[in-house]
């Protein structure tokens, strides 16, 4: 575990707490796409299949089940709960998430570290965690406007695989034989995704006004 | 070591 890392799981936990306070507190998903919700429930059940069969660390273990089950419970309040489901962008979130979600995983046969089950769901789940953010980025751009907690939820989101970037340059550096380019060059394609993203947000910040995507 | 486990990060 290094500082970047660790730095990273933290903004990534960060994001998923903005995401829960923001549907909690204002009993409203509006600017939440359903589809990235779904897509990184998704990532988590396919990536932690080793969650009972190989133990790393108490963290390890913990921050994998709160992943999991925290998307599933963002993707079941926002399908269940009476009051939530009412506010979901239904004609905004338009996306063909499945499509994503297919081309994911003939990449994942096609590129992964061994062709067994759990590396190919693995390899699957690094690809899709990827491109998951589209469905949400497409949405607030036909939105416009993105309101605060929405706006620093994709933030940290995004954030937290620029951290994972600096971790891997750091464990290149400081560990033999460190090869983890399938991870590398799709956290380098995730947080390139955020680019357009991460310039509205900053301009919002420094003006301090409401963020604006151009329609 | 090739057996280390490949996937030790979240």
């Amino acid at each position: 575990m290094n500082i970047f890392r660790f730095a990273g799981d933290m903004t990534h936990l960060i994001s998923i707490l903005v995401l829960l306070l923001k549907i909690y507190a204002t009993k409203s998903c509006s600017g939440i796409s359903l589809k990235t919700q779904e897509l990184y429930a998704l990532v988590f059940l396919t990536r932690y299949l080793d969650l009972f069969t190989d133990f790393i660390s108490v963290y390890n273990t913990i921050m994998k089940l709160v992943f999991i089950a925290s998307s599933l419970a963002v993707v079941c309040c926002m399908r269940m709960h009476r009051v939530v489901r009412r506010s979901y962008d239904k004609d905004l979130d338009t996306f063909r998430h499945y499509f994503l979600i297919l081309a994911s995983f003939v990449l994942a046969l096609l590129v992964n570290e061994k062709f067994t089950f759990q590396e190919i769901f693995w390899a699957f789940s690094i690809y899709l965690e990827a491109l998951a953010i589209l469905p949400q980025l497409v949405l607030l751009q036909r939105s416009g406007n993105v309101d605060n907690l929405t706006g620093q939820y994709v933030f940290f989101l995004g954030a937290y695989r620029a951290f994972y970037i600096l971790n891997w340059i750091y464990r290149y550096f400081t560990e033999q034989h460190f090869s983890r380019w399938i991870a590398c060059v799709s956290g380098l394609v995730q947080t390139v995704l955020y680019a357009d993203f991460f310039y509205y947000y900053f301009i919002s910040w420094k003006n301090n006004a409401k963020m604006q995507l151009p329609a | 070591s090739p057996e280390e486990n490949l996937h030790d990060e979240l």
